[in-house]
């Protein structure tokens, strides 16, 4: 089954992190080994689990410039069986300092190497652009997630990212394959969000999730009190969104 | 007054596009000269205008590396008196191509000088990070306009954006100011949205617009049709909004 999983999408704002945070513990409150690799200089994931930059010294940054292996920052979080590298904000800096270095987009893919088999899934959130933090996720991972909003901007731009992905697996990750696309922030009584789903399901057909993420306020207070939906409010329909998202990753995975 | 204004924040998903694409419709709509400049390889502002990417050859990209002069691909937008220099996707590899060239930060600065006085405002509307598409815009700029979703993370991300707004303002552009902070994609019901605007004004009391921009639907589907809100829907809420908005910068920008 696709191990790595590289959860990207050059929008903003679309809930890549809400995914990587929500999806992770989903999967880990079903008996999963899960670690969520925060990418993303604003450091979000790792806030959304309760860890901010400040407190910490060694993060990804320091694991990808080669200084500190990986193991050395990985941590537990507050939920059992699922871990978490987090950002620090020197991390804001790498994709410019990263430019003149050896392999370059290798370098988070060599890192991962030493853990990758201690987990049944290790998802990395990127930060919203095609740099050369993303192209580092995509050439770590076996396999991309694409959290998209149901709005015209959002759709515009997967065009793009489908490109730059083929662009990855043809020059630096042959076995980069699309996961697939996961509707997020969905309000039923908007006449684009049925739209956009639409036109995306017919495009895209099975690598559409079943599963839609509906819009739901607690996804977005959880990350204020350092908690995932799953401890904040179990029974919220965002974090049972995302519990079926993880079932039916699950059953499909293990599909023939 | 205020002439070269970045709509930036690192943070995804504010809206940043739809401010500069509706703000400057509204002053437009006010008898203004306006200007507004796609720094996104996204292209969204381009395409709110109903300018999409793969039918323009020259865009800001070229400007940017010194080949064509900016006069050149400024072109008329569908409401009066504003004017677009739209992106194109050679956009995308800018950061990483700048990075190695002389005087990487200050080339939108200086192409921008040609045509900065034909205005009476100019908007930037900036990708979600603090890379050099974004330095490039606070060098060019004379202040930054911070939309802000009332939201955990987007707050969160603040303190980071100003600090690389300080930086830019002590080693490249001593002039920079902030020109406001204004609160995007407001929903009444949520106890969260008030939560944190209370915390915003808090923090920087007259430096956040009156105007709330409300979450409204006609916002998000305008740019489906090519159009700022105000030749889609004037009377939504959401134009409405900006309106309001372009009549608040008015009135400050002209007090003593
Ligand atoms: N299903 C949802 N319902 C309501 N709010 C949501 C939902 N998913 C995400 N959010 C909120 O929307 C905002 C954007 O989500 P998130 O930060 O996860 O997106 P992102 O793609 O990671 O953004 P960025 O591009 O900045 O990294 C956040 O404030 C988040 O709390
Ligand atoms: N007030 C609003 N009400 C409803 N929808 C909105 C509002 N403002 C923006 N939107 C929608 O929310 C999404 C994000 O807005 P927008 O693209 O303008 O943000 P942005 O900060 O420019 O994003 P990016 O970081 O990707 O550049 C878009 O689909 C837009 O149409
Ligand atoms: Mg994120
Ligand atoms: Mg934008």
């Amino acid at each position: 089954i696709k191990r790595v999983i590289s959860i990207s999408n050059q929008k903003g704002g679309v809930g890549k992190t809400t995914t990587a945070v929500n999806l992770g513990a989903s999967l880990a409150s079903k008996g999963k080994r899960v670690l969520v690799i925060d990418l993303d200089p604003q450091a979000n994931a790792s806030s959304g689990f309760g860890v901010y930059r400040e407190n910490i010294s060694e993060g990804i940054y320091q694991v990808i410039i080669g200084q500190t292996p990986i193991q050395q920052v990985i941590q537990q979080t507050g939920v059992p069986g699922l871990f978490l590298a987090p950002a620090t904000s020197d991390l804001t800096g790498a994709e410019i300092e990263l430019v003149n270095t050896m392999a370059r987009e290798l370098r988070l893919r060599s890192a991962i190497e030493p853990v990758r088999d201690q987990f049944d899934f290790v998802f990395i959130d990127c930060p919203p652009s095609l740099g050369l933090l993303t192209v580092n996720s995509l050439t770590a991972a076996d396999a991309v997630l694409i959290p998209l909003q149901c709005e015209y901007y959002a759709l515009e731009g997967l065009g793009q990212l489908i490109h730059t992905i083929e662009l990855v697996k043809s020059s630096l990750n042959p076995g980069l394959e699309v996961l697939g696309i996961v509707l997020t922030m969905f309000d039923g009584r908007n006449s684009l969000a049925h739209q956009v789903e639409d036109e995306v399901r017919e495009h895209f057909c099975h690598k559409v999730f079943k599963t839609v993420i509906p819009r739901n306020v607690r996804l977005s207070e959880a990350p204020s009190h350092g908690l995932p939906a799953l401890l904040y409010d179990v029974a919220s329909r965002g974090c049972q969104g995302y519990l079926a998202m993880a079932e039916e990753l699950l059953t499909e995975s293990t599909a023939p």
